[in-house]
């Protein structure tokens, strides 16, 4: 099994406006390193908390922290025939969990559960298929593009608190393989996939057209977007370029933020993100919460940025267990998430 | 980036394409 421990609170990375202070550490004790870390509201019969999730290749285990600081493994769901890829968020769900399995690509979504009856983990596939992106919208809705090309469907499924499926709706799919799904704040029924090509596409949710077809004019290939932003008859949209090529290192910025005229489809770059003077490494993984962006650099170090004010507000550098390989924001976006590869989670407190 | 960069934006497109976009 796992284990757990609670480390003193101890004040670190602090860089300009922002401060990371660690409340936590989570480690398991077989020591595997996690593929994806999160957080997740549990209600069960005698608690209700914002609990943790790990997940490593074979299994998904929901943590919570006890009355007197110390975190324990509630749940923990196993998996012998395929391997977890990532824990897929569900804004505003509570109770469930949303993981996708495969290998070297996505083959099956699954929803985890917890059963009061017999006191039981269960889980129910959602979507099997060649799943080339995924993304959990509010109003429990999961999409999905499933094949490349003209073969490609992209389909959003609704579903109920139990999980189980309500409707599914098709959406019009591009010309060209979607590679990544991002919701768009300021604009419930609309919703923005990137492309192979580095092309932004708009969906109208409601009637399921396609609207757009935009280049972003960035010159690395295969960009993700993380998150967009209606305002102002703009559309901002949050990249990163985890594809640029090594040699290209000093030069690629972590995000860059680009607007973009729905109406011309013409874009220009807002600002770019960038480690600040004296730290190295482009960008590896990394995930943007409202206005905060955080990323795992090549060099083991976290950086957090502030989109409004448009720089670096925190640096986490790599501590003397090791190198950072995971960050993520909890669902509250005032905690950060950092994993390291022996199997450890830290939760620090961002302000 | 100025307005000209981008061309005249306008705050209804969202509805506006959606009008035009094939059903």
């Amino acid at each position: 099994g796992e284990v757990e421990c609670l480390v003193e609170p101890s004040l670190e990375g602090i860089l300009g406006e922002g401060k990371l202070q660690m409340t936590s550490k989570l480690k398991s004790c077989s020591g595997s390193s996690f593929v994806d870390v999160g957080t997740v509201w549990w209600e069960a019969a005698d608690f209700t908390a914002l609990c943790v999730l790990t997940a490593s290749e074979t299994s998904v285990s929901l943590w919570r922290q006890m009355d007197d600081g110390h975190w324990a493994v509630m749940h923990t769901w196993h998996f012998n025939k395929v391997l977890v890829i990532q824990i897929i968020p569900l804004p505003g769900v509570r109770s469930l969990v949303c993981v996708a399995l495969g290998s070297l690509e996505i083959v099956e979504i699954r929803f985890l559960f917890h059963s009061s009856e017999g006191d039981s983990v269960t889980q129910s596939s959602v979507k099997a298929g060649k799943i080339k992106a995924v993304l959990g919208l509010r109003k429990r809705r999961l999409v999905t593009s499933c094949g490349s090309l003209r073969d490609q469907e992209v389909e959003v499924a609704s579903f109920s608190e139990l999980g189980r499926s309500n409707e599914r709706q098709t959406l019009m799919p591009p010309e060209e393989t979607i590679l990544a799904f991002a919701d768009v704040e300021g604009m419930q029924e609309a919703l923005v996939g990137m492309t192979a090509t580095n092309c932004l596409v708009v969906w109208n949710l409601a009637s399921g057209q396609l609207l757009r077809k935009m280049s972003v004019g960035c010159s690395y290939p295969a960009s993700v977007c993380h998150r967009a932003y209606a305002d102002l008859g703009l559309l901002f949209v949050v990249l990163s370029h985890p594809h640029a090529k090594e040699s290209k290192a000093c030069g690629i910025p972590a995000f860059q933020v680009v607007a973009i005229n729905p109406k011309t489809a013409r874009s220009a770059t807002v600002t770019s993100l960038s480690l600040p003077l004296g730290s190295e490494g482009r960008y590896l993984e990394g995930e943007v919460r409202d206005a905060s962006a955080a990323a795992v650099m090549t060099s083991g170090t976290i950086a957090v940025w502030d989109l409004f004010l448009g720089r670096c507000t925190a640096v986490l550098p790599p501590n003397s267990e090791g190198k950072w390989s995971l960050v993520r924001w909890s669902v509250t976006d005032t905690c950060l998430l950092a994993g390291q590869n022996d199997g450890s989670v830290y939760i620090y407190s961002y302000t | 980036c100025s307005d000209s960069d981008l061309g005249p934006i306008s705050i209804n497109w969202f509805e506006e394409l959606s009008s035009e976009a094939p059903p």
